[in-house]
């Protein structure tokens, strides 16, 4: 686990961090030749380790685990791929055109192009962009994150009140930490709130092109990966 | 849960170290 980047007083957002998983990395097969077949397969490798510790982390985002079983995995099932977005446009925001997937692997404009991606490389800049912009640091990162779980508008929920609880103790925190951290931008939690609807429309993209090769069935896919992206259609 | 049977027995049971 990473340790946090500054002092802050709210718990929720310094469990967060605390929480945040840390670095990912490809390990590509040696057998295979490089071709663009290889890179799409590493990276839906990646997504699917990705989504593997994407459920593990979101047991520790306070107040999901006291929700029931279904109501965690209607929240996972529609939120999974903002949050694995969210991931790598954070991971991306020091450089300029690359998409940082894993540390290890990275993704520019020709590699996406050549793979099919270009589309949704472009969307993902558009998304990097406005967080680069708006300076995202690590702890609005990792509240944003767990917004989006807790916002995911899954229509599967049993107990809308405890969701509703979660995403105002989560608003809450993000308040808190922009108060103390931001006392000169009175509108910036808004801002951050704001993000959200790119950030859906981004994943969305997302979920429409991994369909799009699982429907093609060139790459091979992980049985978790595949389930995620049943949930979604 | 039967179609989602991953997810569910990832939440369930094991943290993802153990899959």
């Amino acid at each position: 686990h990473s340790l946090p980047g500054k002092k802050t007083t709210n718990k929720v957002v310094s469990h967060l961090v605390l929480v945040e998983p840390g670095e990912i990395f490809a390990s590509p097969d040696p057998s295979l030749p490089d071709s663009d077949l290889h890179t799409l397969t590493t990276l839906c490798e990646i997504i699917n380790r990705d989504l593997l510790i994407t459920i593990g982390w979101a047991k520790h985002v306070p107040g999901f685990s006291v929700l029931s079983l279904v109501d965690q995995m209607a929240l996972l099932q529609s939120a999974w791929m903002e949050i694995l977005v969210l991931g790598i446009v954070y991971r991306s925001l020091p450089l300029s055109e690359e998409l940082v997937v894993a540390e290890n692997f990275l993704l520019d404009r020709e590699q996406c192009r050549n793979t099919g991606l270009l589309h949704l490389h472009a969307v993902l800049l558009q998304l990097i962009r406005k967080y680069r912009k708006t300076k995202l640091d690590k702890e609005e990162f990792v509240t944003l994150k767990a917004m989006a779980l807790a916002n995911s508008d899954s229509t599967n929920i049993e107990n809308v009140e405890a969701v509703l609880s979660l995403q105002d103790h989560l608003h809450e925190a993000l308040q808190d930490y922009e108060k103390e951290h931001h006392p000169e931008d009175n509108h910036r939690t808004g801002k951050l709130l704001m993000t959200l609807p790119l950030l859906r429309q981004t994943a969305n993209e997302a979920v429409r092109t991994f369909c799009q090769i699982r429907l093609e069935g060139k790459i091979p896919m992980h049985k978790l990966f595949l389930e995620m992206l049943e949930a979604k259609m | 849960t039967e179609r989602h049977k991953i997810l569910h027995r990832l939440l369930q049971e094991g943290s993802p170290s153990d899959i």
